[in-house]
């Protein structure tokens, strides 16, 4: 992933994968029109609860997040059990990192801004109860660590593809493939920030730690989800359901 | 339901041919 001599410092890799990232306003759109169909097919006076409505939110999120991986360099050229095997292992950590890259654009400490471009007061988030005000908080923190660092939109491409290919996730049957991918990525960011960032003293070392506090945050809100499944809380039959039980079974 | 697939949605999303 060597940078050519025109351009020092930006490897070509990097450039490839923030190609591969999904146009923004096109998610948006999809999701606020599926959420418009949605409420349409319901009655005026039938109003989803807040939490199924962000269910049904992060359910569409997951969907746009599947697209982007399918079209994604290297990943489109693993064979579909792979494929699963490798969301299957990172769905959770995807759907994370899209919250917080959301909220780190949005630069606010006092409210959420959410995929549909509504803003959600955080006060009204403490008022859900302590397992998920403390995920929030948890994810807020994490948000403002990225944002100090000033992570850029490249940096992101390359944390979600060191997310996705992840060569540690049990019977790949390609792991050589997505650990040679993993390398790659990892050389190309460490290239990028030398170079971009100078003066910021193992920016690649505090980019790369974020990663497992992503993976044990997203953890503990799978658990969440679990729990608020069984509640009979979360809308059934749909993809986030189908990926919190994949990793179950 | 039981007789459902258990990732039968990531695999059609994976698979179907969006040339279609």
């Amino acid at each position: 992933p060597h940078s050519s001599p025109m351009n020092p410092g930006m490897p070509p890799l990097v450039l490839e994968l923030v190609s591969c990232d999904p146009d923004e306003e096109q998610v948006r759109g999809k999701i606020c029109a599926y959420l418009h169909q949605e409420q349409s097919g319901r009655g005026k006076l039938d109003k989803p609860r807040p939490f199924s409505l962000l269910c049904v939110m992060a359910d569409q999120t997951l969907f746009s997040i599947v697209e982007w991986a399918r079209s994604c360099v290297f990943f489109k050229e693993l064979k579909v059990g792979d494929q699963m095997r490798l969301l299957h292992n990172c769905w959770s950590e995807l759907l994370l990192l899209d919250h917080i890259c959301r909220q780190v654009h949005h630069g606010r400490d006092s409210s959420l801004l959410l995929i549909t471009g509504q803003e959600v007061d955080l006060s009204t988030v403490s008022d859900a109860g302590p397992p998920l005000s403390s995920m929030v908080q948890r994810g807020q923190e994490l948000a403002r660590r990225l944002q100090l660092l000033q992570v850029d939109r490249r940096e992101m491409a390359c944390l979600k593809f060191l997310i996705l290919f992840n060569p540690n996730v049990k019977l790949l049957e390609n792991q050589q493939f997505v650990e040679s991918v993993q390398e790659q990525v990892n050389g190309a960011l460490l290239e990028y920030t030398l170079y971009s960032y100078p003066q910021c003293l193992d920016r690649f070392g505090q980019l790369i730690l974020r990663l497992p506090e992503v993976r044990s945050l997203s953890a503990q809100a799978e658990d969440y989800l679990c729990y608020k499944h069984l509640c009979g809380e979360v809308p059934c039959n749909n993809l986030l359901i189908e990926m919190l039980h994949a990793k179950r079974s | 339901k039981e007789g459902k697939k258990p990732q039968a949605l990531l695999h059609y999303l994976l698979n179907k041919d969006d040339s279609k």
